[in-house]
Parts: C-alpha cells; sequence; structure tokens
C-alpha cells in the first residue's frame, strides 16, 4: 500500500508501471487491477489484463456507415492533432472506394490552413471550398454542403480550426457549424469526429467529455500512434464513453491511416 | 500559493499534531496521484517521492512545533528544486545567434518560432526566419504568413533537400538583412524515426545553432521523457518550450523534462496569437503540477 514499498510483490507493481507508462493514468490503473485482483485470477496477470482491456475496447470497433448523400463528417480536436492531415487520409480512404469527395476549408484563422488544405486537395484531384481569412466557417461548411448537393458528391469532410476545449466561445464556434450545416442538409453533419494526439496524457479524457458535451461527438480518431506514444489514454477514455473508434493515424502520407482495431492496440500497448 | 494548490492533501495534515510515518506516507500516496494525473512520468514521481519522504520522516519534520507546515515545505522545496528556483532568460545577448526549433509533429514549432522573434525583436534583437519543413503542405507559407504579421523577414524556402546549400543561402540572406539572431523553424518528427533524425542531424551540420529548443505540447503524457532523451541524443538539446499551457493540461511533463535533462525551460506558450509567449515560471507551475 506504501508509495515507495512493493505492492503485493513485484508483478502487480511492474504491471501498474506498464499501465502508467502508456498514460493510462492512475485512477484508471487502480480500476483495471482491482478488477482484475476481483476476477480470482487463474493465469498470469498481464494476460488477464490484456484480455480485459481488449474486450473494453472491442465495443469500440465500428465501421463507416454511409447513410445518405452527400455524407457529412465534421473534423473537431484540440490544436495541433491532425485534423487536417486526418481529412486528407479519410479522403483517400473514400476515393479508393469509388466515392467522390469534397473538402471544406472551414479553418479560416490559422495561418496557412487553407493552403495546407487546398494541397491536399489538390493531390487527389478533388474539389475544395475555401473562403477568406476570417471568414465564418459555418458559412464555409454550408456552402461545401450546397455545392456537394449540387455536383451530386457522396462526401464532405469539413475541416475546423485547432481549440482547447477549455475556450467556451470557441466551442460555441462549433455548435454553430453543425446547426448551419443542417440548414444545409437536416441530417447534417452526419457524424461529428474527434481527432485525439496518441501522445497526449490525461488531457485526452477531459477533451473527449467537453467535445462530447458540446457537440454530441459520433466518432474518434488516434492519431501519431506510429511514434513511441501507445495511445492509452483511450482505455481511461473507453471507461467513461462509448463513443467508437474509426481510425488510427500512424504517419504523415496519405495511406497512413488504419481501422481501429482492439487486437491491434492491446498488441502494441505492452510491447 | 501552493498550498492552495495541494487542497485537500495539506489541509488534513495541518488536522494532526505529530506526523507519524503513517500519516506521511498516506499523504505521499496521494501527492504520487496527483503528480501521474499531472502527466509527470511514473519514474520520475517514484524518485522525486523518495527524495520528499527520506526529508519528511527526518527530524526536519519530527522535531517541528509545526510538523505539516514544515512537511509541505519539503514537498514544496523539493519541487522547486527541480522546477528551477527562478525564471532563465533565453540570453537575448548581443552576438549573431542561431536558434533551432525542433519537436514532434504538432507541438506548436512554427508558431513558437514567429513568437519567439517578436519577443527578440521586442528586445532590439533583428531576427530572421527560415522555415525548413520539406514535407508539410503550406509550411512555409504558415511561417511566411506569420512574419509578415510581425514584420520579421522570412526566408523564401522551396522545399529543397539540399539543406547544406539551403542553410548556407538562409544565412547569407540573414546576413544581408542585417539580421542577428536566426531562427530556424524545423519539421515535426518522431525521435525514433530514423531518417528523420538524420535529416534533423544534417541540418544542425549546415547551421551550427547556439541554441536548440525542444517545442513540447503541454499537455504530452509519459513519453516526454523517451522524446526528450531522444533529440537530446540526436543533436542536443539546450533549451524547452512548453506550449498549449492555456488549456487545462497540468504541464507535469515540465518535471520529467527538468528532473531528466536539467536544461532550462525558457518559455510557455499560452495561446494562438504571436504575443502569448510567456516566460516560464517555476513557483507557477509548481502549483499547478500539484493540482
Ligand atoms: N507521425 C505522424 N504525424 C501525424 C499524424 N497525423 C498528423 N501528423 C502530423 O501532425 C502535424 C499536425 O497535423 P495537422 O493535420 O496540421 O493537425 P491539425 O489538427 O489540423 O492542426 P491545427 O489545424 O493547427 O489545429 C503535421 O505535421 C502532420 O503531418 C500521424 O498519424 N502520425
Ligand atoms: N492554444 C494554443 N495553441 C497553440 C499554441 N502554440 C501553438 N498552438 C497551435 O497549435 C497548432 C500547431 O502549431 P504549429 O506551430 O503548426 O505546430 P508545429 O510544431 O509547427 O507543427 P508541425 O510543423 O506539423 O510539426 C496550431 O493550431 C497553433 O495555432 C499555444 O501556446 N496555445
Ligand atoms: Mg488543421
Ligand atoms: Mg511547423
Amino acid at each position: 500500500k506504501g508509495v515507495v514499498s512493493k505492492g503485493k510483490g513485484t508483478t502487480l507493481e511492474s504491471v501498474r508501471e506498464a499501465l502508467l507508462a502508456v498514460d493510462v493514468g492512475p485512477q484508471v490503473t487502480e480500476q483495471l487491477l482491482s478488477r482484475l485482483q476481483e476476477q480470482n485470477h487463474r493465469g498470469p496477470l498481464l494476460e488477464k489484463l490484456r484480455e480485459a482491456i481488449r474486450s473494453d475496447l472491442k465495443k469500440l470497433e465500428r465501421a463507416v456507415s454511409v447513410r445518405e448523400k452527400p455524407f457529412v463528417i465534421l473534423f473537431v480536436g484540440v490544436n495541433g492533432v491532425g485534423k487536417t492531415t486526418t481529412i486528407a487520409k479519410v479522403a483517400h480512404g473514400f476515393q479508393k472506394e469509388g466515392r467522390s469527395v469534397l473538402l471544406a476549408a472551414a479553418d479560416t484563422f490559422r495561418a496557412g490552413a487553407t493552403g495546407q488544405l487546398k494541397t491536399w486537395a489538390d493531390r487527389l484531384q478533388i474539389p475544395c471550398v475555401m473562403g477568406q481569412e476570417g471568414a465564418d466557417p459555418a458559412s464555409i461548411a454550408f456552402q461545401a454542403i450546397e455545392s456537394a448537393k449540387a455536383k451530386g458528391m457522396d462526401v464532405v469532410l469539413i475541416d475546423s480550426a485547432g481549440r482547447l476545449h477549455t475556450e467556451a466561445p470557441l466551442m460555441d464556434q462549433l455548435k454553430k457549424i453543425q446547426r448551419v450545416s443542417a440548414k444545409a442538409l437536416p441530417q447534417a453533419p452526419h457524424e461529428t469526429w474527434l481527432v485525439l494526439d496518441g501522445t497526449l496524457g490525461i488531457n485526452t479524457v477531459e477533451q473527449v467529455r467537453q467535445f462530447q458535451k458540446a457537440l454530441s461527438v459520433s466518432g474518434l480518431v488516434i492519431t501519431k500512434l506510429d511514434g513511441s506514444a501507445k495511445g492509452g489514454s483511450l482505455i481511461a477514455v473507453a471507461q467513461s464513453f462509448q463513443i467508437p473508434v474509426y481510425f488510427v493515424g500512424i504517419g504523415e502520407t496519405l495511406e497512413a491511416l488504419i481501422p481501429f482495431s482492439s487486437e491491434e492496440f492491446v498488441r502494441s500497448l505492452f510491447l | 500559493k501552493l498550498t492552495e494548490g495541494f487542497g485537500s492533501v495539506f489541509g488534513r495534515l495541518r488536522g494532526y499534531g505529530k506526523l507519524s510515518e503513517r500519516t506521511i506516507d498516506e499523504a505521499l500516496v496521494e501527492i504520487r496521484r496527483n503528480l501521474l494525473e499531472a502527466d509527470v512520468h511514473y519514474s520520475v514521481v517514484k524518485d522525486w517521492l523518495a527524495s520528499v519522504r527520506e526529508r519528511a520522516i527526518g527530524k526536519e519534520v519530527g522535531e517541528s512545533f509545526t510538523p505539516a507546515e514544515q512537511f509541505i515545505k519539503i514537498v514544496y522545496e523539493e519541487l522547486i528544486s527541480v522546477l528551477g528556483k527562478e525564471p532563465v532568460e533565453l540570453e537575448p545577448g548581443s552576438g549573431r545567434k542561431t536558434i533551432l526549433l525542433v519537436g514532434l509533429q504538432g507541438s506548436g514549432k512554427t508558431t513558437t518560432t514567429a513568437k519567439l522573434a517578436r519577443y527578440l525583436q521586442k528586445k532590439g534583437r533583428h531576427p530572421y526566419l527560415v522555415p525548413i519543413d520539406p514535407r508539410r503542405p503550406a509550411a512555409t507559407e504558415q511561417l511566411q504568413v506569420l512574419g509578415k504579421k510581425i514584420n520579421v523577414p522570412v526566408f523564401p524556402y522551396d522545399g529543397s533537400l539540399k539543406f547544406k546549400k539551403v542553410c548556407r543561402q538562409a544565412l547569407e540572406e540573414a546576413e544581408g538583412e542585417g539580421a542577428d539572431v536566426v531562427l530556424v523553424d524545423s519539421a515535426g518528427r518522431m525521435e525514433i524515426d530514423s531518417h528523420l533524425i538524420e535529416e534533423l542531424q544534417e541540418i544542425c551540420r549546415a547551421i551550427q545553432p547556439q541554441e536548440v529548443l525542444l517545442v513540447l505540447d503541454g499537455m504530452t503524457g509519459q513519453v516526454a521523457l523517451s522524446v526528450a532523451k531522444g533529440f537530446r541524443e540526436a543533436i542536443g538539446i539546450t533549451g524547452i518550450v512548453l506550449t498549449k499551457m492555456d488549456g487545462d493540461a497540468r504541464g507535469g511533463a515540465a518535471l520529467s523534462l527538468r528532473a531528466t535533462l536539467e536544461k532550462p525551460i525558457y518559455f510557455m506558450g499560452v495561446g494562438e496569437k504571436v504575443e502569448e509567449l510567456e516566460v516560464f515560471y517555476p513557483d507557477r507551475l509548481a502549483s499547478r503540477i500539484l493540482g
């Protein structure tokens, strides 16, 4: 029980450290460990743990269901997590399935944001609806959906500026994008995906909490799992939220996006 | 100020007269949890708590008239001894100086490059900006837009991979502009990406920077430690900037980095605007980390 004294022998302590090391956080770590100890364990602790995590995360696996035309996905998240790059990858993925994609450059705030998305659109040879710097992001989303309807496009992907979940006016701006999108198409945006950076720690849970509260997030994407980070904060997220994880970002190129697999996630967790 | 932060732990301790070893250990368990929730690396927490415990169970607390206050003082002192006693200024200095900004993808390097240029300009320096990100779409444009905002010249980098040539040209341009500090923005990269680490080493050889600043997202988790070590091993780090500290992340990565690299944290990014850069104050972060 003591902080510097050993727990129930080194196995428990090393499993505890293995969980802490991948950003599961102290609270969820203890929850998981006590859950395992209650299930009178036979067999190695680590194996039981892997299985418990895998079954928790299995519930978050889901395939994207494109259920209207145009199908609209709004991408949100804090600064620098990989929204813009993920949109390019998702567009590429839809294209490979034979669907037409249109991008909406609704980050009208950050330097070079529109140029960044436009460059990806040009590489993918797909249309990109843009606006002037400082233009209302909601109006760009609206124009994009209208344009997609007129052109008979299958998918609209809306990029938004990064913002911290602690900034209420910026969260309101996202709500407005959702409301105004619905004016162009009643069910839009069909999906609101929160992009999470796999290198971040416990704050990830708070990001999910606040974005979910404001926008009813319908999907998650976890990026940057091609580095030393394992994205273990997702385990903490899964304890409190049942939001499907659609994709995992594993690099900076168009192909570097894979469907979320609880099996694969757990395998790499304790490598 | 710090004790307001550690709220319940210290509040409860004050209710006791003498502090038994058991009471101290219970307080340490709670402090440990606080630090882990602040994203401090678990091994750093372990070592740090061991040094706190060693002092806490000794005469300092045992023979004090106000044991709880003494314990609180020890916790604060031990935190400050790691974080640093005072802010360390990024030496604006007077000689010609080159500063290279490095770090993971999306950590805030490009934005920080512009913020730093503005800061140095206010200190009377003449900065020149050099974007060297050959991969990210519109990376050069991003720094050019920021440079224009603060009236600082930006090298027109075209994405060339001939870094030796690019750096030589950029330094010549900077000299031509009468610049006395050159800020080089690099592409984001993982410390385990050997190809990109080699690229960074090549850039480093070409520009010979006086300062290499690791730009780290304030919300970074446990990997902060291995990331910092990786960059240190590759090119050496002379200082740190912790970004996005305007959010509610506690910034425990700062403690991990200070405990391990022992390099100064010069600044904190506290917003997206170019003026939102603050000198790092160790005591303020101490309160924040303790929660
Ligand atoms: N290694 C790696 N890098 C990634 C991944 N996803 C995105 N990135 C990189 O992360 C950086 C930030 O990506 P962006 O797409 O600009 O992130 P963003 O969320 O749109 O950023 P803001 O709009 O500024 O908030 C870029 O350098 C990307 O190439 C990933 O899965 N792996
Ligand atoms: N809220 C907040 N946002 C910040 C801060 N610093 C940078 N940002 C934002 O973080 C995002 C990423 O910043 P960049 O400067 O593009 O990051 P980078 O490290 O250059 O990214 P790459 O070059 O792709 O590796 C942008 O949306 C910035 O506006 C900060 O201190 N606070
Ligand atoms: Mg973006
Ligand atoms: Mg950059």
